[in-house]
């Protein structure tokens, strides 16, 4: 839904006060970058003022502040909230000091929060689609990547066009990584059933050895409820895949997360001082997952559900040549393929001797 | 369909569902009416509505996802309506 857009592509914008979470220059920067993501798409340009009336005046405030009709709630809740195009509070976009601002993933990301409200400043309502920046639930992107979705593309274009000089006239859709991109690095990989799962930031490529076919899809479309950047991910011997980002993972089976997820990876028997796994791998051979954490690994056992005795050993013992943190592995016909940086190793476990080295993209026809 | 208290586990939830409801599915007045408005939505329909806008099931009632739903951090806008 979308309401009338402002009049005119030139608007100012100013930054009335600051929070303490933040350095000034990292709020400005914040700022600059949220009203970046729309002026992207369409013909708007943002100029900022510093004293005097903007279209857009950018706030902090607590539970009653000013003169504006809506209220804060304390932390959490409510985060932020914005006007549409108009006068006097059109435009304005206001954010809830008692939350904790940031400039990544820890609290509230200034720069995505600002993006939604400016989503609102320029006339856009609440999308439902939860793939949407204006999806009305904050839900943490990395910052690298482009938060726009096509519904919110569409949704600020029927307002005020597209970019006037985007090279292809075609409505900007959101970068997603190239197959055969030689600097392609990929965040985890899974096989599930016959397939191979590659993922990278939102998107995901579900791979078919057998006929070559390759499909990229986002993560949200199968699974909205995990975040994108997963750091690892398994398929385990009961028909699941377990998925791992910082000390939590979640278990899928089919479509669903199963209930009670995510949990902290203390529960699969991490010491504390484990934050994060780097790369899994379930052996169906033998019923025993490796867990990749830095040079060392762990050895879970599937069948008693347990973390086997005297791990964590180096990796580089038990698998000869795999010298380096592994970003992601996963099996393939009874064989590792470990994956760090531009390089892929196919390694056979039973004479637990690398193969070959392969090119990492070799399994996209590039 | 009213809502009965005994779906709600405490008064905590029923709260926090009100002042959901309130905030982000209240239909806002209509500039141009006139007199009372005799029919405001009641609080199982606007349930249903934001069950139906967050891809929940739509039963009209606070169940346990649906508290969760609304216990996420948010944009303090409301989902329907002219949010001006």
């Amino acid at each position: 839904v979308t309401l009338p857009g402002w009049k005119k592509t030139k608007l100012t914008y100013r930054i009335v006060n600051y929070t303490p979470d933040m350095s000034k220059e990292d709020v400005d920067n914040a700022i600059q970058k949220a009203l970046k993501v729309w002026s992207t798409v369409t013909p708007l340009i943002f100029t900022r003022i510093h004293e005097g009336i903007a279209d857009i005046m950018i706030a902090f405030g607590t539970k009653a502040h000013g003169h504006c009709p809506r209220y804060f709630d304390g932390p959490l809740g409510v985060l932020a909230h914005a006007f549409p195009p108009g006068n006097g509070f059109g435009g304005d976009a206001h954010f809830d000091e008692d939350e904790d601002w940031t400039t990544g993933s820890a609290g509230f990301n200034l720069f995505l929060v600002a993006a939604h409200e400016f989503g609102h400043a320029l006339g856009l309502s609440h999308s439902n689609d939860q793939r949407a920046l204006m999806f009305p639930n904050y839900a943490y992107v990395s910052p690298s990547e482009f938060p726009l979705s096509p519904d919110d593309i569409s949704g600020v274009q029927s307002i005020y066009g597209s970019q006037p000089n985007a090279p292809d006239k075609r409505p900007a859709t959101p970068t997603s990584p190239k197959t055969c991109d030689s600097q392609m690095s990929f965040d985890a990989i899974t096989t599930l059933r016959r397939e191979v799962i590659f993922l990278k930031g939102r998107h995901l490529w579900r791979v078919y050895p057998d006929n070559s076919q390759v499909e990229l899809e986002l993560i949200s479309t199968f699974w909205p409820n995990l975040p994108s950047s997963i750091q690892a991910a398994y398929e385990n011997t009961k028909d699941q895949i377990l998925f791992f980002k910082g000390n939590k993972f979640w278990v899928i089976s089919g479509y669903q997360v199963l209930p009670g997820y995510p949990k902290n990876i203390s529960t699969l028997g991490f010491p504390k001082g484990v934050k994060k796994i780097d790369a899994a791998v379930c052996n169906k051979n033998t019923g025993k997952t490796d867990f990749f954490v830095g040079d060392k690994y762990w050895r879970y056992d599937e069948n008693s559900q347990s973390m086997e005795t005297g791990y964590p050993r180096r990796t580089v013992d038990d698998f000869p040549g795999i010298r380096q943190k592994v970003d992601a592995v996963f099996q393939q016909k009874g064989f590792f393929y470990f994956f760090h940086g531009s390089k892929q190793w196919e390694f056979d476990p039973t004479t637990k001797k690398v193969i070959r080295e392969i090119k990492r993209n070799s399994w996209f026809n590039c | 369909l009213p809502v009965h208290p005994e779906n709600y586990n405490n008064e905590e939830d029923e709260k926090l569902v009100e002042d959901y409801l309130n905030k982000f599915y209240a239909v806002e007045p209509d500039p141009n009416q006139l007199g009372w408005k005799i029919n405001a939505e009641s609080t199982a329909e606007k349930l249903q509505k934001m069950q139906k806008f967050f891809g929940l099931k739509v039963t009209g009632k606070p169940d346990s996802e649906t508290l969760e739903m609304m216990k996420k951090p948010r944009c303090g806008v409301p989902d329907v309506g002219l949010y001006g």
